[in-house]
């Protein structure tokens, strides 16, 4: 048996957000420990990982680890059903074909369920190995979804240099070139709006815009977004979903011929 | 002229 309860529907509501742009289908591996997804894109070319905490849920039940491979546009008007402020509860029998969903209001006057089929995913899982990064930056979501969009608008490449002074994004294309430099912060007063750099060696690396602004759409989730770079590795861009876990997306570089 | 790598050149299939 699996169920997992969450008071606030809405965050599973904005990591479906945050992930079906990218990805069509995804298994969510459920154990005694949380929610885990992991899956790139059809190219690829990026990676998505999320990961809910089982002591993040306001209930937490799994007596043997399932997979549950879901349809995402399916299971997105399945959760448009949901209001926001109800109660979310997903529940399946142990080797079950269906999910179950579970809406209830605030008051308990409303209760929904919606039953999913799930999908059999033939699923590779990839062994990312645990890196130092070069460069650490932190800055606030909303304006690294504002930059990705507007450099967006001059070429399908975004470059990020990131040196001790702060980070740079460049992009150039037929009408022009545009340069986006943030500095670090220097008194920060609140963390949410800080722009930090932690380097080791400044760092320069060019990323297709089209996946950067899939990414944004997890700016919901999180105040602060948080990029690491290494020289000639994928870039990680992480967002904290609140007090239950986190999303990352990992992006291969673009480099010269 | 830049070309985009795959995952695959870092990360192994496990």
């Amino acid at each position: 048996m699996f169920e997992a309860r969450l008071v606030q529907s809405s965050i599973l509501k904005k990591v479906l957000e945050a992930i079906k742009d990218l990805l069509n289908e995804a298994t969510f591996d459920c154990s005694d420990s949380g929610i885990q997804l992991q899956a790139m894109d059809n190219s690829h070319v990026s990676l998505v990982s999320m990961n809910l905490r089982s002591d993040g849920f306001d209930k937490y039940r799994c007596d043997r680890n399932i997979s549950m491979g879901m349809n995402l546009g399916s299971m997105t008007k399945i959760l448009k059903c949901a209001a926001n402020e109800d109660v979310v509860t997903m529940k399946a029998q142990d080797n079950a074909d269906t999910v179950t969903f579970v809406f209830e209001s605030p008051n308990q006057e409303k209760v929904s369920d919606y039953e999913m089929k799930l999908m059999n995913l033939d699923q590779e899982h990839l062994g990312i190995p645990e890196t130092e990064y070069a460069c650490v930056v932190r800055l606030p979501a909303g304006e690294f979804a504002r930059i990705c969009r507007d450099l967006s608008q001059f070429g399908e490449s975004v470059v990020i240099s990131c040196t001790k002074e702060g980070v740079k994004f460049s992009s150039a294309g037929d009408i022009g070139s545009a340069n986006i430099k943030l500095a670090q912060t220097s008194n920060v007063d609140k963390e949410e709006l800080a722009v930090t750099v932690e380097m080791q060696e400044p760092v320069t690396l060019t990323f297709a815009s089209r996946y950067l602004n899939s990414f944004t759409k997890a700016t919901s989730l999180s105040n602060v977004v948080q990029l690491s770079m290494s020289p000639d590795v994928p870039l990680v861009v992480e967002y904290r979903i609140g007090e239950i876990g986190h999303i990352r997306y990992y992006l291969a570089p673009k480099i010269e011929d | 002229r830049k070309s985009q790598m795959s995952l695959d050149s870092y990360f192994k299939v496990i």
